[in-house]
């Protein structure tokens, strides 16, 4: 039910 | 040297409670203003960030810039071992090995004094930039926990639908489906009731069930929850504390 996304698809790393 | 003490250990109680089933090691960095944590939890989906300004303490210093690396299962044992009415000081040197954490009974002459082994954690940081939000919900912190966990019975996902005036939590599972709707709603007499809803754009979103039930074990801390979102956005999650907050950042799943 639906694929899970990570927060650094949308964050980027210092 | 950090020497921050809470009138109750109540509160630090209710946050290390929050957040000690998501992430289990934590760099608390202290400073002039406060302690603050940015920590994300191994799947890298739910990232917390935890702010508890000086102003939430009833006696703060900290001279120097000091980082604790935390364990939160050890942290969580001795902070259980307090009260939530003692009052707790926090104390560490400026270069500690050692985070002490001292309970005082406010009624008996009784003093707990326990050190916590400090870690050396290597975590990465993420940047969030100030993210612009389509929609904002405030709603009463337990209805929407009772939420979470009533549509976790049916199903690992839960969509969030916001539309002008109303949100519509959704769940599709094997066995069956179920939705609750909750419309904006004005008690003047009890605000911590209200429902109050901005909207931008219509939204439509779905998170993982599990990490929602882990969001909501803030549920004790304050009487609102606010929920920020965003089309194809992680959403936040905000409970606010005395002064500060504690906030999580949850990445949303997309259809396959």
């Amino acid at each position: 039910d639906g694929l899970q996304s990570t927060l650094g698809e949308f964050f980027p790393t210092e | 040297m950090l020497e921050g003490k809470f009138d109750e250990a109540s509160l630090l109680k209710k946050v290390i409670d929050a957040m000690k089933d998501s992430v289990k090691l934590c760099n608390f960095n202290c400073t002039e203003n406060g302690i603050s944590v940015q920590a994300i939890d191994d799947s890298r989906v739910l990232l917390i960030s935890l702010l508890i300004e000086a102003g939430s303490f009833e006696d703060y210093r900290c001279d120097r810039n000091i980082v604790l690396g935390l364990e939160m299962e050890s942290l969580n044992k001795i902070i259980k071992n307090g009260n939530a009415s003692d009052m707790l000081t926090l104390v560490a040197e400026d270069s500690p090995d050692a985070l002490n954490l001292i309970f005082e009974d406010k009624r008996r002459d009784r003093i707990a004094e326990y050190s916590l082994k400090l870690m050396d954690i290597d975590q990465d940081f993420l940047k969030i930039e100030d993210m612009k939000f389509d929609a904002v919900v405030n709603m009463p912190s337990a209805e929407f926990a009772k939420i979470c966990r009533d549509m976790k019975t049916l199903s690992e996902s839960l969509q969030i639908i916001i539309t002008k005036d109303s949100v519509k939590f959704n769940s599709e599972g094997d066995f069956g489906s179920g939705s609750v709707v909750i419309k904006s709603f004005t008690d003047l007499e009890k605000t911590e009731e209200s429902v109050r809803i901005t909207l931008e754009k219509p939204i439509n979103l779905t998170f993982g069930a599990k990490y929602l039930n882990d969001i909501i074990k803030s549920t004790p801390l304050a009487s609102q929850v606010t929920i920020k979102l965003c089309d194809k956005q992680p959403a936040l999650f905000e409970y606010q504390l005395p002064s500060g907050y504690l906030r999580f950042y949850l990445a949303p799943k997309f259809e396959d």
